[in-house]
């Protein structure tokens, strides 16, 4: 990999609670194009992973990537990873650069 | 000028 070119990292979310317990800013058509966690929880399932951190950038959930995503579609997609019953965990790529 | 400039800042979502 060159020296320009981001990190990512995947991290896998288990289940552990009954919130994911993140809070995301950014999507298609803002200033943050890719959505960003700003918060995370104590007692959600991304603090008890302890993996997730404020500052990682989402490029991918479970495989589906955020890139062209306006805020409430990647919102929605995050949800819907959660709520699925088939998987116990959520998988996400990160990175920490913008 | 960079084009982010001009982007709005996005909303907050709990999940």
């Amino acid at each position: 990999p060159g020296l320009l070119e981001p990190t990512s990292c995947l991290i896998r979310v288990a289940k552990s609670a009954a919130t994911l317990g993140i809070a995301i800013e950014g999507g298609a058509n803002t200033r943050q194009p890719l959505p960003r966690i700003v918060t995370i929880q104590r007692g959600g399932s991304a603090h008890n992973s302890g993996k997730l951190k404020v500052g990682h950038v989402i490029l991918e959930v479970n495989g589906t990537t955020m890139r062209g995503k306006e805020h409430r579609e990647a919102a929605r997609i995050i949800a819907e990873a959660f709520k699925m019953t088939d998987k116990d965990h959520v998988d996400f790529l990160v990175t920490e650069f913008n | 000028r960079e084009k982010r400039l001009t982007l709005p800042p996005s909303e907050i979502t709990l999940l």
